[in-house]
């Protein structure tokens, strides 16, 4: 959570902005569920290509739909 | 540099628990690809 | 400080995630894009050329003309719109003589409605 609290502030024009412990634990869940979904379908390419490494190109084949996804 | 360390080492563990579900193994380069993409997003 | 690694887990970073030069592996990056109608608010980092792999989001632009598979998050409207787009475009790119797209429409067309 402070980690992603700390992630935030790198994009804040104000310094005084600040987010509250709830925007924390929601920015953190949904940045959970992105890392876990863009790990999930590059691992579902690499089954499809019946490889146990899942590798780059697997990422940047799911990557455009990935992206628009979120 | 700590702070992308710290999304980094994140980011690894949870492809861990991914890798695990689906019985596949991560590159390094492809847990420092998803980071790359975490942080931007 | 909470936010960044304690020291056990700096050391399981360092062994297992941090990409060394003894490695032989590129740094993957995702390229800069410019909008020109958009205000760039990322600063341009600088990346010495050899040492990165530029994450591509064309070299499997083909691969995009069918939705893949998701896990928990389902395929968004927008992306249902770009796959249909990429469909058409392949589509497009296999016809013979006329377009079939102009033949589809060309019957909808009035000119006074392009004035």
């Amino acid at each position: 959570q402070e980690t992603v609290d700390r992630l935030l502030r790198l994009h804040f024009r104000d310094g005084r902005t600040r987010v509250n412990g709830d925007a924390q634990l929601l920015m953190a869940e949904m940045l959970k569920v992105f890392v876990r979904e863009a790990a999930a379908r590059a691992a579902r390419q690499a089954h499809a290509e019946d490889l146990e490494k899942v590798d780059v190109e697997h990422v940047e084949k799911v990557l455009p739909q990935l992206l628009l996804d979120f | 540099q700590r702070l992308k360390a710290a999304v980094h080492y994140t980011v690894g563990c949870l492809c861990e628990e991914v890798a695990e579900e689906r019985d596949v193994q991560f590159s390094k380069q492809t847990i420092a690809a998803i980071t790359e993409i975490t942080f931007r997003q | 400080e909470n936010w960044s690694l304690s020291s056990e887990e700096f050391e399981i970073w360092d062994r297992l995630y941090r990409i060394k030069e003894s490695d032989g592996i590129k740094e993957p990056i995702l390229p800069q894009v410019q909008f020109e109608t958009l205000e760039n608010l990322e600063e341009i980092s600088k990346h010495k050329e050899e040492a990165t792999h530029e994450l591509s989001l064309s070299e499997w632009r083909i691969w995009q003309s069918r939705p893949f598979p998701t896990s928990v998050v389902d395929h968004s409207d927008r992306c249902y719109h770009f796959i249909s787009v990429m469909e058409m475009i392949e589509l497009m790119r296999h016809e013979q003589g006329d377009c079939r797209y102009e033949l589809e429409i060309q019957p909808h067309l009035r000119i006074e409605d392009v004035n």
